[in-house]
């Protein structure tokens, strides 16, 4: 089971773009999936469909400890499943903050989980910041997937949020490893991209090599600005259903494709 | 003083770009602004230049109470002063859990500056969060600005964000309003954006008149996507200086002024 945290701590830069058609475009090539809606802002669930109001129980029902993540799982098509979020989650943070061991609560219930079934991937998309979320997905992780718009502020977070990842690692999760950096809402032609990457590529290959980023690298697979991405959501499907012939759907199937073929033997 | 909030729970909609240009126009028409970054990802700082390292006093000087608003302020251009932050201000979410006033530190913190110093406005970048920065804002504030993209994501999450606001209207800041809606990364010419337009409009104009939005409507001055808005930051300058006459300098010329000519009699 391959355990993936979707996080970028910056704002608006493809989490939940990418978190979703990587999930529907794996569960299409036949993975079982789960995806873990951890921000408060439950997009990731409404991108779905799933919009978990009234008594539907949420992954805030999983970080305080009334429902496991059987119950929680939603069914949304063939091989995928979401463990929806809503605003109720944005209280976990405060609750959390005297609890003895905040940090794993996502990492046991997934343990808990795998007891009974077995999923290919889990994917969990992060909310705009590191805190109690954000770490516990970092220590449930095995990887993890940087999305990133090629921007100025994006090259000023990555210190920081590679840092968080290593001190995860050190302290929580000794398997973590930072797989690669998608470029999302990538503008072909711009030189601001073009330095950016070359920014990127200039820090990759420097790093040291037992920090949990040592391996990183850009993936292949560049995610273009393209509309239709953005207009998927409002009828709530992947962008393989909503307009599976534009550019935005073949970018995600590549990625799909990439991430596919690194798989390990298991 | 109009001391305005600058806020989004959504991530990437413009909030540190349009605090960051808003206040480089209005000090550009003589006004004496003062900007205070309250993101941790310190975007706002960067984006004029100011880099909070070492010795520096920041904005979490201010929250921790070690330190007065007029020491933390630096004077970046004429009639300019910023209040910078940095990744220390994470911190101060937790910190202040169970200080009895937290949420009015930064209320306090101007009306002491106010006491020996008169500016025309004050600007507040909030990070993409309601956490307890973005509701000293709201408290501080007399105005909310909603920078917003049009996309789905945005609606979903706007009643959230002017309920917190009625809330914070209702327990800790009588005067607050919601002065209104700036689009931003507009893609002219796209139904998604034009959609999204009216959706707002209509909600806008079904909202109760004892809510602090009753007045809100939409800022004329559309933001439209521009890349050198994007590039502007690296070099540490607002886009009236790295761009003067570019369609991203025109946009926030033209919200400036919008601005402008709301003032009303002191
Ligand atoms: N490649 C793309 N082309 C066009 N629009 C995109 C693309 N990727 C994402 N978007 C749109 O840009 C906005 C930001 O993307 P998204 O919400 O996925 O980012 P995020 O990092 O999850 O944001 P947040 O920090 O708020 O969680 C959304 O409105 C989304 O529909
Ligand atoms: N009108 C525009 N045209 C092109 N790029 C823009 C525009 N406005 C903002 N940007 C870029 O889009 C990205 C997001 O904008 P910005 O950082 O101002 O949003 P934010 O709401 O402050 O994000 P966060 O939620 O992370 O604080 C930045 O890289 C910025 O340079
Ligand atoms: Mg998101
Ligand atoms: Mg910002």
């Amino acid at each position: 089971m391959r355990t993936i945290a979707v996080m970028n701590q910056k704002g608006g830069v493809g989490k939940t773009t990418s978190s979703v058609n990587l999930a529907a475009g794996l569960a299409a090539a036949g993975k079982k999936v789960l995806l873990i809606d951890l921000d408060p802002q439950g997009h990731g669930s409404l991108h779905l469909g799933v919009e978990a109001v009234g008594e539907i129980p949420t992954i805030y029902d999983v970080f305080t400890g009334q429902k496991p993540l059987s119950v929680v799982r939603h069914l949304v098509a063939e091989n995928l499943w979401v463990a929806p979020s809503n605003v109720d989650l944005a209280a976990a943070e405060l609750e959390l903050v005297d609890a003895p061991n905040r940090e794993v609560v996502l990492r046991d219930a997934l343990r808990k989980l795998a007891e009974t079934e077995a999923f290919g991937y889990v994917i969990m998309d992060c909310p705009p910041s590191l805190g109690v979320l954000t770490i516990n997905a970092l220590t449930a992780a095995s990887e993890v997937f940087i999305p990133l718009q090629p921007h100025f502020f994006a090259l000023q977070g990555l210190s920081k949020l590679l840092s968080t990842t290593a001190l995860v690692r050190s302290r929580l999760n000794r398997s973590l490893r930072v797989t690669g950096i998608m470029l999302c809402l990538y503008e072909t032609g711009t030189r601001l991209a073009a330095d950016v990457c070359d920014d990127l590529n200039d820090f990759l290959s420097r790093s040291d090599s037992d920090m949990p980023w040592a391996d990183a690298r850009i993936f292949e697979s560049r995610i273009r600005r393209n509309i239709k991405l953005a207009e998927a959501p409002s009828y709530g499907q992947s962008i393989f259903e909503y307009a599976a012939k534009c550019p935005g759907a073949e970018d995600y199937g590549n990625l799909v494709s990439e991430v596919l073929a690194m798989e390990q033997p298991a």
